[in-house]
């Protein structure tokens, strides 16, 4: 049941500096 | 100190004359077997350099990612008679479910008068039951 993207996805991390 | 695994490295990205390579460390940190260190080594092959390099990343709900701070945000400009230079980041990627993973990035940089903004996914992770044993 391959319909579409489920996942639900954390936002884009970069590093602290 | 980080022990690279045997496993063959990931060209996640190679356009514009930048690559990245995702390389998997042996180990976990200790007493975390479910969390991947990944080290991203980006190299450049363009006759200028290659300046303001951003690398983020996004991993499903279900997973955690964090990076480190890179070894730096250039490089110079590709000179076959020297070694080549990288810049270097470690990425670790928390997974307690072990499920497949999935991983999205967002790589910006900018080389001579362009600025780049690229996105892909990966999926070329080592089998979540090895980690800590790659």
């Amino acid at each position: 049941s391959q319909s579409g993207d489920a996942t639900t996805w954390n936002s884009f991390q970069s590093s602290d500096t | 100190s980080i022990r690279p695994s045997s496993l063959l490295p990931v060209t996640i990205f190679d356009k514009h004359s930048l690559r990245v390579l995702f390389h998997f460390a042996r180990d976990s940190p200790p007493s975390r077997p479910d969390v991947l260190v990944v080290i991203i080594s980006m190299l450049s092959s363009a006759p200028t350099p290659v300046i303001n390099i951003r690398f983020q990343a996004a991993v499903p709900k279900t997973m955690k990612v964090k990076l480190q701070p890179p070894s730096g945000t250039e490089l110079p400009a590709f000179n076959p008679i020297l070694p080549p230079a990288a810049v270097t980041q470690v990425l670790l990627l928390a997974n307690p479910h072990k499920e497949k993973v999935r991983l999205k990035y967002k790589l910006t940089f900018d080389l001579g008068e362009e600025s780049y903004d690229e996105s892909g996914d990966v999926e070329q992770f080592p089998p979540p039951e090895n980690w800590g044993n790659l």
